[in-house]
C-alpha cells in the first residue's frame, strides 16, 4: 500500500 | 523590535481584500535599500500598482506630511476597504457584546491631572467628558450605511489611531475593544510611520530604492480524497505498526470533523514569509556572502506551524543568517506547500515534522 502524501498529512494535521 | 512592528505595520498595508492576511514585507538595508514584498499567491497588476503608488507618495518630500498622510490614506482607503470594514466590524462586535456603557469606564476614578492630558491629546475640550465623547465615537460608527463612505472609514480610522495612541487610555476602556479600536488604528500608524521613515532615507538612496514584488508559484487545488482518521490509518499500516481505530481517534480529538460525502478541495500554496525567506537566503548564498546577516520579516498574519518549522531549519542550515519575524501562533493549516527548488535537508526536515505529527495523533489515540 501507498503511503499517504504530503498533502494527505497536512490536511490530517490541520484537521486534528 | 521597533522595526518588526514596522515592519508588520507596513504588511498591513498590502492586504487588499478581506480575509487574505497574506501580505509580507522585507527591508534590507547596505548602503542602498530593498524592499521586498510577498503574498501566498502572485499580486495583480493592479496591486503591483497600488504598492509603487503608496511609495510614490510617501515620498513627494516637496509636499506637506499632512498632504502626503491624505494621499495615502486615500489610497488605502480605496484598497483596503474590505479589510478596514472588517475592523470596524470587529470594534461594533465588541461594542454590542458590552453593556450600554459601551466598555468605557468614567474617568472619574483617575487623577484630574491624566484626565487633562489625555482630554488634551485627544482634542477634548475642557468641559467635555471624556467618557461621553468616546461612547459618541463609538455610536457614531455603528450605522451601517457609512461604511460606503470613504471619508467616513478615513475619519473612523485617524480617530481610532489617536484614541489608541496614549498608553493611559487603558484605564478607560475595555481592553479588548480597545485592541481591536488600536487595529483599526494601525492604518494610520502606519501611514506616519511610512512617511517617518522615508524622510530619514537620504535622497541618494531614495532615488535608488528597489520596490519589488517576489511572486510564488499560483496557489493550485488538489482533492484529498481520504478522510484524516483513514490517513492516519494508513499511515501506521504502512509503518507496520498499531493503528488507532475511529472511535479512539474521535474520543481523543473531539473537534474532528464528519467525514463528508463529498471530497474536500484543498488550495495549496507557499506562505509570502517562506517565499520572501527563501528569495533573500538564495541571494545572499549567490553572492558568497557569508557575515552575519539579519533578515527582518514584517507580517499581518501569524506565522503558522509549518512556516516555523521550515525558518528553524533554514536557521539551522545558514548559521550566519539571523531570520526575525514577529508573531506566532501555532496554527496548523491544510494545503501548505514548501517554496519550488527546496534544499532536500529542509524539505525533509519539514516531513520529518510532518511525520511526527501524525505519530503524536496516533500515539495518543491508540
Amino acid at each position: 500500500e501507498v503511503p499517504p502524501t504530503l498533502d494527505e498529512m497536512i490536511f490530517a494535521i490541520s484537521q486534528i | 523590535s521597533k522595526h518588526l512592528v514596522l515592519l508588520d505595520l507596513l504588511a498591513l498595508l498590502l492586504v487588499t481584500e478581506a480575509k487574505s492576511d497574506v501580505a509580507a514585507t522585507m527591508l534590507r538595508t547596505n548602503g542602498s535599500m530593498k524592499f521586498f514584498y510577498s503574498k501566498n499567491r502572485p499580486f495583480t497588476d493592479s496591486e503591483n500598482k497600488y504598492v509603487r503608488t503608496l511609495f510614490n507618495y510617501a515620498s513627494e518630500t516637496n509636499r506637506s506630511v499632512a498632504d502626503r498622510y491624505t494621499n495615502l490614506m486615500a489610497a488605502i482607503v480605496d484598497k483596503c476597504q474590505k479589510k478596514i470594514k472588517s475592523r470596524i466590524s470587529k470594534v461594533l462586535r465588541r461594542v454590542r457584546e458590552l453593556s450600554t456603557d459601551r466598555g468605557i469606564h468614567s474617568e472619574d476614578r483617575l487623577p484630574l491631572e491624566l484626565v487633562e492630558k489625555l482630554k488634551a491629546k485627544l482634542g477634548i475640550g475642557p468641559e467635555q467628558s471624556l467618557k461621553n465623547r468616546l461612547i459618541s465615537w463609538l455610536d457614531y460608527l455603528s450605522p451601517a450605511q457609512r461604511l460606503k463612505d470613504p471619508e467616513f472609514l478615513r475619519y473612523a480610522i485617524v480617530t481610532a489611531h489617536s484614541i489608541g495612541i496614549p498608553s493611559d487610555i487603558n484605564l478607560l476602556i475595555d481592553q479588548k475593544l480597545l485592541r481591536r479600536i488600536r487595529k483599526l488604528g494601525d492604518y494610520m500608524g502606519a501611514v506616519t510611520q511610512l512617511v517617518g521613515e522615508v524622510d530619514l532615507l537620504p535622497p541618494q538612496v531614495l532615488q535608488t530604492l528597489v520596490i519589488q514584488e517576489v511572486p510564488p508559484p499560483p496557489p493550485d487545488r488538489i482533492v484529498i480524497e481520504k478522510t484524516s482518521v483513514e490517513i492516519v490509518e494508513q499511515w501506521a499500516r504502512n509503518r507496520h505498526i498499531e493503528e488507532p481505530t475511529e472511535t479512539n481517534l474521535r474520543i481523543q480529538f473531539p473537534s474532528l470533523p464528519q467525514p463528508l460525502s463529498q471530497q474536500n478541495t484543498i488550495t495549496r500554496s507557499v506562505h509570502c514569509e517562506c517565499t520572501l525567506i527563501t528569495k533573500i537566503v538564495d541571494d545572499l548564498v549567490q553572492q558568497g556572502t557569508s557575515p552575519l546577516v539579519t533578515l527582518e520579516v514584517g507580517v499581518s498574519k501569524s506565522l503558522c506551524n509549518l512556516c516555523e518549522v521550515f525558518m528553524g531549519s533554514v536557521k539551522k542550515r545558514y548559521p550566519n543568517i539571523t531570520i526575525m519575524v514577529s508573531t506566532h501562533h501555532g496554527k496548523n493549516v491544510s494545503g501548505w506547500r514548501l517554496p519550488p527548488l527546496t534544499p532536500l535537508e529542509i524539505s525533509r526536515e519539514v516531513e520529518d515534522h510532518i511525520n511526527s505529527c501524525i505519530e503524536e495523533i496516533r500515539c495518543k489515540a491508540t
